[in-house]
């Protein structure tokens, strides 16, 4: 409850498409190296 | 000259529109294909054991998958009414919705990669509405982005 | 001359783009109803599962939680952050407003 809105990925089960999983595979993996 | 210019960016800008729809209608065949697929397995695995699978070995669609390392260590805080959860990782985790687990397994036929056998194309035809055949060949060829 | 039969090529390309967008946006409609209908087709809810070894056999010999949530719930993961231990913090938030959520730890071990 403290991180700002932009400091966080949001998906939506039933709602948001697969890409949006991919980018936050995506940021975990840049965040990783 | 400067209505050229415009035109010619008006039709970049559709060209791009169009190719994102492309691969959405692409990634909608591939669920449903998938889909089909794992409806029919499951069918006639059923059949052939003339009696379901025990209900604790088996996951329901709609799902996703959280996958780490199996020496990550996962610290879970779940609301009372489990309504919510928290999960910590000291590690990189991944997350996949259900129907990249179809993929996975092979549901699709390899046709998101262009690997597809012509039996396996036929019977990838076969699951969508005759209007979109010419899209599933064009995966099988390696067409898919 | 040469600047305005261009412009009439445009014109001409841009009217196939648009026809080509339209049936692309009816043909990705119909798809969506049509896995819709699957979706809540009694037979095909009843044989859409996957097994726990269909899964492990998905991710090698990876850990694995699979979450079954209802349609609306939100996963959200923030941005990690260096702890203060030095490492990285990672998380994944879920919460649901209409119904309780189930999560499910498969690992072939």
């Amino acid at each position: 409850s403290s991180l700002t809105p932009s400091a966080t990925y949001t998906y939506k089960f039933t709602g948001s498409p697969s890409k949006e999983l991919n980018d936050i595979n995506q940021m975990i993996r840049q965040s990783g190296v | 000259a400067q209505e050229c210019r415009e035109l010619e960016t008006e039709r970049l800008r559709r060209l791009e529109r169009i190719k994102q729809k492309q691969a959405q209608l692409q990634e909608l065949i591939l669920q449903q294909i998938a889909f089909k697929n794992l409806v029919q397995r499951n069918r006639q695995l059923e059949e052939k054991n003339n009696r379901p699978p025990p209900p604790n070995t088996i996951i329901h669609l709609p799902f996703i998958i959280v996958n780490t390392s199996k020496n990550t260590i996962i610290d879970c805080s779940i609301s009372n009414d489990k309504f919510e959860y928290l999960f910590n990782f000291d590690n990189l985790f991944e997350i996949h919705d259900d129907v990249e687990v179809l993929k996975r397994m092979g549901l699709a036929f390899g046709l998101e990669s262009g690997r597809c056998t012509q039996e396996q194309l036929k019977i990838a035809r076969s699951f969508v509405p005759k209007a979109l055949q010419p899209y599933v060949t064009e995966m099988a060829q390696g067409a898919i982005n | 001359q040469e600047v305005l039969e261009q412009v009439e090529v445009l014109k001409a390309n841009i009217a196939e783009l648009e026809t080509q967008e339209k049936e692309l946006d009816m043909q990705k409609a119909c798809l969506q109803q049509s896995i819709k209908h699957l979706n809540e087709d009694p037979s095909g809810c009843r044989y859409s599962y996957v097994t726990h070894e269909d899964i492990c056999d998905a991710f090698g010999g990876d850990t694995l939680l699979a979450v079954m949530a209802p349609s609306g719930t939100q996963l959200e993961v923030p941005v990690p952050e260096m702890g203060q231990n030095g490492q990285k913090k990672y998380q994944v938030n879920l919460r649901s407003h209409v119904a309780p959520i189930q999560v499910m730890l498969i690992n072939r071990e």
